[in-house]
């Protein structure tokens, strides 16, 4: 289906600047001021975040018990065990980034490495 | 995902992507949407990393993730990063990670270090060329000069194909989706013909933000997974980028 219309389309042109269908708004901008201890760099965009960030984690949560009903108490209680083999400053925004977001550390580092994960 | 980098006829360089993400992680049949790309999208911020009070990079990223996968280094250079899968993915990276053998660096701190530290195209490639990663991944790298573009495809441990822009023999940008570029894509999951159809169509002559922007809006090289559409260019000190919506009918991928 993907060579058959409506699936694909000649090339479009016209689109810009974005408005229609296939907008769905601009992306804010945010200041990470890298001069700040690594633990409070991300807190303000992360506070705004909040709300999403908990939605998201708990649906690949929910995702992630429906295969492996363990995972995600491996997740909270071995993974932050290993956030200080990571490099500076990355372990101390995780920390930072999961209190601000009021998830537990682990989860965060899962988020950080859904890259790795899905690459199968 | 779909990143190009593209070379207009007085050389300026234009870098853009859509990043699709959230396949086979669940299917909202309401509102026929993948759950994960739509949850992502509030999520969606630009950031602009900064140092003395100056800008040291900017980046469209996800909140909580404080890895790069779209970035600009003002006046140096443009990073995007496609998935690459692999039977030799990153889970068995991230297993020997946690088992102790920690050689590889994880995906989106080499590309944030890369932004952070690289004071050259040149640096930037062989940063992203040499150091050993957890997760295989394409890397998709502009510079500040005329002729500086290329795809690197990575395996977790070295780098398999260097693909740099050539203006002499007409190749005017380089294009990677999610396939190694010198075989066919997956049948099913062709979105780089369409958008080379496109760029072709387009021209090099006319080649700027509102033409690259028509590329990435075309389906299905627009699909169901994509998030968001970035676009950076040195030379105009610009960085812009917007949430995507790709309403029925549209390939789920």
């Amino acid at each position: 289906a993907q060579d058959v219309p409506p699936y694909t389309e000649d090339c479009r042109s016209g689109t810009y600047p974005p408005s229609g269908p296939t907008f769905k708004g601009k992306v804010q901008w945010y200041t990470v001021n890298l001069d700040q201890p690594p633990y409070e760099r991300w807190q303000k965009l992360i506070s705004d975040k909040k709300a999403p960030l908990n939605e998201l984690i708990q649906h690949i949560k929910n995702l992630a018990k429906a295969i492996f009903p363990n995972l995600i108490d491996i997740v909270d209680n071995k993974l932050p065990f290993l956030i200080g083999k990571l490099p500076s400053p990355f372990g101390e925004e995780m920390k930072g980034v999961a209190d601000a977001a009021g998830l537990p550390l682990g989860e965060i580092m899962l988020f950080n490495i859904f890259y790795e994960v899905f690459s199968v | 995902c779909t990143s190009v980098v593209a070379q207009d006829t007085s050389g300026k360089l234009f870098h853009a992507r859509n990043l699709d993400f959230g396949l086979f992680l669940g299917w909202d049949v309401k509102n026929n949407s993948w759950i994960v790309s739509e949850l992502l999208k509030p999520l969606v911020v630009n950031v602009n990393f900064q140092r003395n009070n100056k800008t040291a990079f900017m980046s469209t990223s996800f909140a909580g993730y404080i890895g790069m996968l779209t970035g600009m280094k003002p006046g140096v250079l443009t990073l995007t990063m496609n998935e690459r899968f692999s039977l030799d993915g990153g889970y068995i990276g991230i297993l020997e990670w946690i088992l102790g053998k920690r050689h590889g660096v994880w995906m989106g701190f080499l590309t944030r270090s890369v932004l952070e530290n690289a004071t050259s195209y040149d640096e930037a490639k062989d940063l992203l060329s040499k150091t050993e990663m957890l997760a295989p991944a394409y890397f998709i790298l502009g510079g500040n000069k005329p002729g500086q573009a290329c795809v690197i495809t990575r395996s977790r441990t070295s780098s398999i194909n260097f693909w740099e822009l050539d203006t002499q023999k007409g190749e005017w940008y380089v294009l990677e989706t999610n396939y190694d570029h010198w075989k066919p894509p997956l049948v099913i999951d062709n979105r780089r013909d369409p958008a080379m159809k496109c760029m072709k169509t387009k021209g090099q002559k006319s080649i700027s933000f509102t033409t690259i922007y028509d590329v990435l809006s075309t389906k299905p090289v627009l699909n169901k997974l994509t998030t968001y559409t970035a676009m950076m260019s040195i030379s105009e000190n610009k960085f812009e980028a917007y949430l995507r919506d790709c309403p029925h009918p549209c390939m789920p991928w």
